[in-house]
């Protein structure tokens, strides 16, 4: 069986429009990686 | 008469030892083939889409009702001195973690029982941490990143994509993408959409033209995904990654193929065109879907949220242009509002 996930989420503003406060998701996992419920995907 | 006798005693066993040894060649020759794409993909090198005869005689193969026999043959109930060493075999052979299950073995009455078993609490702690997403299952990441472009494609593996809105289905929540940017929108036009969607189900989707809300001062979205397999030993329920509010459930009724490594190199459309479940809502930051799909032996899904939905129900045809069964969830615009962490469903045998 498998799950696919599929979210907004913030991204990177184009570079004339970037601040202090500009943030975007970022993905702490790889290819292949095992994860288990609960662990952190991406911030 | 008496050389018949022993020609039919040579015969029979002779007939078995050769099954035993073909049976044998194959399972030798898979792991092979196995064990080769594995130490391909150590290397990095990028698997590629190669359709084989045998994904097409799958097609002909009834592997729902294949699906839903298997269902009830690990449905019987076991003898309570047997559950121990059935459900040990089953561990041992998949790699399943037998501490973590919440009940001692002979509680679990048979095999399908055991299989998706809770878990002792605190085995899966969720990260507090209140900007991360976490991980609604137990698996192996297969895909993971933004999506970008018109087509909104994700890659089952190199060569053979599909549209992210042949998966979820036509959705009203779904954000546009146009020349590489998701067009938000503005939050009167989700809730217009909200009101909408229990209407009709194909009003909105990537397809359709352009909603720009061009005085949003929010910051920029991207569209992001993630593809999580699940291995036959892994903790099969499924929870919730972020909190967020579920507004519709959709169900395709589909093929049951299987989901492994190899089906996904060689069957077209794998994701797409096997059954599945999406739930769709709303979290902080906007869009929010995840797509729960089966496969031959873990055929059915099971909401936890909406107790009576039922799947892989035996059908006379299957129509891949029929569209998909949807819930609209109570109350209108708010629906089931889920925290991190809640279980949300779980995939059964057969």
């Amino acid at each position: 069986s498998t799950v696919v996930l599929v979210f907004q989420a913030p991204t990177l503003k184009p570079l004339k429009d970037r601040d202090d406060s500009s943030s975007e998701f970022r993905f702490n996992i790889r290819r292949g990686d095992r994860v288990r419920v609960g662990e952190a995907l991406g911030r | 008469s008496s050389s018949q006798g022993q020609g039919s005693t040579f015969l029979l066993p002779g007939a078995t030892v050769a099954t035993l040894l073909m049976l044998g060649a194959l399972h030798a020759r898979r792991l092979y083939d196995d064990k080769k794409t594995e130490e391909a993909r150590e290397k990095g090198i990028e698997l590629e889409f190669q359709p084989d005869v045998k994904a097409t005689f799958l097609r002909m193969i009834p592997l729902r009702s294949i699906s839903r026999f298997w269902g009830s043959l690990t449905g019987i109930e076991l003898p309570i001195w047997l559950r121990p060493y059935v459900y040990r075999a089953w561990a041992r052979a998949f790699h399943s973690n037998l501490e973590e299950a919440a009940l001692p073995l002979d509680n679990y009455a048979s095999l399908k029982e055991f299989f998706v078993r809770a878990l002792k609490e605190g085995t899966r702690p969720i990260d507090p941490d209140p900007c991360c997403l976490v991980s609604p299952v137990d698996g192996t990441i297969l895909r993971f990143g933004e999506l970008k472009g018109s087509g909104a494609m994700i890659e089952q593996v190199k060569g053979l994509s599909y549209s992210v809105s042949s998966l979820l289905g036509a959705s009203s929540f779904l954000p546009m993408i146009a020349d590489g940017d998701v067009q938000e929108k503005s939050s009167e036009q989700q809730s217009n959409l909200r009101e909408n969607s229990k209407k009709s189900w194909w009003r909105f989707s990537l397809a359709s033209p352009k909603v720009r809300d061009t005085v949003s001062a929010r910051p920029t979205k991207g569209l992001y995904y993630c593809v999580i397999y699940l291995r036959p030993g892994d903790y099969h329920r499924i929870h919730s990654p972020v909190e967020w509010n579920v507004l519709v459930r959709r169900h395709f009724a589909g093929h049951l193929f299987p989901l492994n490594e190899r089906a996904t190199r060689t069957i077209r459309n794998l994701y797409v065109e096997n059954e599945r479940v999406v739930l769709e809502g709303l979290w902080e930051e906007g869009f929010m879907a995840i797509a729960a799909i089966g496969a031959t032996n873990i055929g059915s899904i099971k909401l936890f949220i909406e107790p009576e939905f039922r799947t892989n129900l035996p059908r006379k045809k299957l129509v891949n242009s029929e569209p998909p069964e949807e819930q609209v969830y109570e109350p209108e615009g708010i629906g089931k509002i889920l925290k991190k962490g809640d279980e949300v469903a779980a995939f059964n045998m057969g």
